[in-house]
């Protein structure tokens, strides 16, 4: 997380360090079996990750106190959908873990609630970011030991379209923008997500309760101006969140 | 003879005969014949020296060592005594002869001696003369071979002492349910020396009372305790119970034995006065002892009576359940028996209890009311708040039923389920610098 803060304890009890052989990315608690996160930590180039690989630490916000307490995947799920061959397509960036135990939620360890279908995902709307990625320390880039938030308005999909045609013409290789995808961030950039945070939540509150918005999915650099960051849009994927859930 | 011999018949005559018999000769016989019989002797001759009261020569007849008769001389005789043509019989079942002769015979004319036939003859003692004692038989004397017997008219047997006759009474069993009995004679009175047995016997189960008549006179000695049943009684006796003698002048009305089975034996001795008595006996079914009540149970059907045959049944009150010896059973009945005993003791009716409640993943159970899981209990699920939440409605409690399950207010048995309360961390994140 870049231009965020340490996480408190017990404030993103749903937040999962999730760890891919030596990667490092985020989840979602969203039921005392599953946790959810993006398709791209659990597969590339179409080779789907053998779900022995896959460790989940809840419960904490120091990697290190976490870290001896792992968690095992029973099965993986990726969303059919999901094809990022040429690294430049990230539709359907979103995938579900059963555990192998349920968790007992917990004050440390709490479901974050899913969209109601008709949520408003309304342009200009502050969302928080979290995760255990990389951050900024004056301008280096270093792997961090605790749980970072930063949070960041919703932008205009427009905005957002644009600022990516910009980079292109300035040559940089960006993915495809599509509707399963909304961005965040501010055009003076600084704040974002950035790598490892990849699949942790980006979540948005309404009477006084958080639900998930986005999945952190990719972005150009991170907390790069005029660039912002794009997360997989949840509200899209409900009908097969409950399916997968359901049939497993 | 010697004395196991038994002769019926034989003969005797002196030495030597028929040739004149030798002087100096002395010779005895013993006849012996069986009991009831007599000897008669009958003499084909006799001719033994004739002398005034046979006192040379003669033949002495004794019996039991008292002289009958002594004979001596010969039919033509003037002196002598010649016992003729006729047998002469023995007063019992014995006699002796002695023949002897002195030591000179008169030159003239050699005697001969005698010769006699003897044989056993049976003994009438039913044409016998009366003894002091009366008759040998009361009523029918049969002679036979060597004895007699006795023997009674219809409606008499023979007593125990094989002589006399008794009125035959209470002869036989009376099983039928109902029927009457009285004593020989009545209401007149009662013979002598009676003995009389009568038992009522009827199926087991049934129970006899005897319902005396008004007339009931059987003598008795008056004291200061009541009657005393000293020579006549009629005798009243119940299975396992000590007999009872009834005697006096008052009815003892109805009894109700409470057996089946009972034996009368009315006895009255040879003298007194006794008119007897008179009774109608009937039958009821054996009673069985009241079998109480069960608490939080009720017995059925309630009477107030209970009879053999009757069943009764045990239901406990809802939400109890009937306990038999520590186990659980179903139903529950018992039969009056033959015996007038239940045939099983009642049950017991214990609360029922539905055991503790299920479970509830993530949440837990709270006792409102009641003893633990005991019929009426009412217990409220909770679940472990701020995390998760109740489905539905918060306030349901379930209750202990009598099908020993825990119900909900609308009597479902599916306990609630603890659902994740999500999006509400406890910690909030509090960013106050601007």
């Amino acid at each position: 997380i870049f231009g965020g803060k340490d996480a408190p304890q017990n404030t993103i009890p749903w937040q999962v360090l999730l760890t891919v052989g030596s990667g490092r990315g985020g989840g979602i608690i969203i039921a005392d079996k599953w946790i959810m996160t993006a398709a791209h930590v659990l597969a590339h180039k179409g080779q789907q990750v053998s779900k022995d690989l896959v460790k989940m630490y809840v419960g904490g916000t120091e990697v290190g106190a976490m870290i001896n307490s792992p968690l095992y995947a029973e099965s993986v799920h990726v969303h059919p959908g999901y094809d990022s061959v040429d690294d430049l397509s990230y539709n359907n960036d979103i995938a579900l873990i059963k555990l192998g135990n349920p968790l007992t939620f917990r004050a440390a360890v709490m479901p974050v609630c899913l969209p109601a279908k008709d949520s408003s995902y309304t342009t200009g709307k502050i969302g928080l970011v979290s995760g255990f990625g990389l951050v900024n320390d004056n301008g280096s880039r270093i792997l961090t030991n605790r749980m970072k938030y930063v949070q960041l308005p919703l932008v205009d999909r427009k905005k957002c379209n644009d600022s990516f045609n910009l980079l292109k013409e300035r040559k940089h290789k960006v993915p495809h923008l599509t509707n399963n995808m909304f961005c965040a961030g501010t055009p003076e950039g600084g704040k974002d997500a950035c790598q490892g945070d990849s699949g942790s939540p980006f979540t948005l509150t309404e009477n006084k309760q958080f639900w998930v918005a986005g999945i952190v999915s990719w972005g150009v650099d991170c907390g790069l101006a005029g660039a912002y960051g794009v997360y997989t849009k949840v509200v899209e994927y409900l009908d097969w969140i409950n399916r997968t859930m359901q049939e497993n | 003879l010697s004395d196991s011999d038994t002769v019926m018949h034989g003969e005797l005559h002196s030495p030597q005969y028929p040739e004149p018999y030798p002087p100096n000769a002395l010779e005895q016989w013993d006849l012996t014949v069986p009991e009831g019989f007599q000897i008669r002797l009958t003499f084909t001759h006799l001719d033994i020296e004739a002398s005034d009261g046979c006192y040379y020569d003669s033949l002495t007849v004794l019996h039991n060592g008292k002289l009958l008769w002594k004979f001596c001389g010969n039919e033509n005789s003037g002196d002598g005594n010649h016992p003729g043509h006729q047998p002469i019989l023995s007063p019992g079942n014995s006699l002796t002869l002695i023949f002897q002769s002195d030591d000179s015979n008169p030159e003239r004319h050699q005697n001969v001696g005698f010769f006699a036939h003897f044989q056993a003859i049976d003994v009438d003692e039913c044409s016998a003369p009366e003894t002091g004692n009366g008759p040998l038989c009361s009523q029918i004397c049969l002679n036979t071979l060597g004895s007699y017997l006795c023997a009674c008219h219809h409606g008499y047997e023979l007593r125990s002492d094989k002589s006399t006759c008794v009125l035959t009474c209470g002869d036989g069993i009376f099983d039928e349910p109902e029927g009457h009995l009285s004593s020989p004679g009545y209401p007149n009175l009662s013979p002598y020396s009676l003995s009389c047995q009568y038992v009522i016997s009827v199926k087991n189960g049934f129970t006899v009372s005897l319902n005396f008549s008004d007339i009931f006179h059987i003598e008795s000695v008056d004291s200061e305790n009541g009657p005393h049943c000293l020579h006549h009684w009629l005798q009243v006796t119940l299975p396992n119970k000590e007999p009872v003698k009834l005697c006096g002048k008052k009815s003892p009305g109805l009894i109700d034995t409470n057996s089946s089975s009972v034996t009368l034996e009315y006895h009255t001795d040879n003298e007194g006065m006794s008119k007897g008595w008179s009774l109608d006996y009937s039958t009821g079914r054996m009673k069985c002892p009241m079998p109480g009540s069960v608490t939080r149970g009720r017995v059925t059907p309630s009477m107030t009576e209970y009879f053999y045959r009757d069943h009764i049944y045990v239901r406990c009150d809802q939400g109890y359940k009937l306990m038999m010896n520590t186990q659980e059973i179903k139903t529950f009945s018992t039969v009056c028996q033959s015996n007038g005993q239940w045939h099983l003791p009642l049950p017991e009716c214990h609360i029922i209890d539905c055991g503790d409640p299920e479970p509830l993943l993530n949440g837990g159970v709270t006792f409102l009311s009641g003893s633990q899981n005991q019929y009426l209990s009412l217990v409220q699920y909770h679940c472990n708040e701020p995390f998760y939440s109740l489905e539905g409605d918060q306030n349901v409690t379930f209750t202990c039923e009598a099908d020993r399950q825990w119900r909900s207010n609308d009597l479902a048995v599916t306990k609630p389920t603890c659902l994740p309360v999500c999006g509400q961390p406890t910690q909030e994140i509090r960013d106050f610098l601007r």
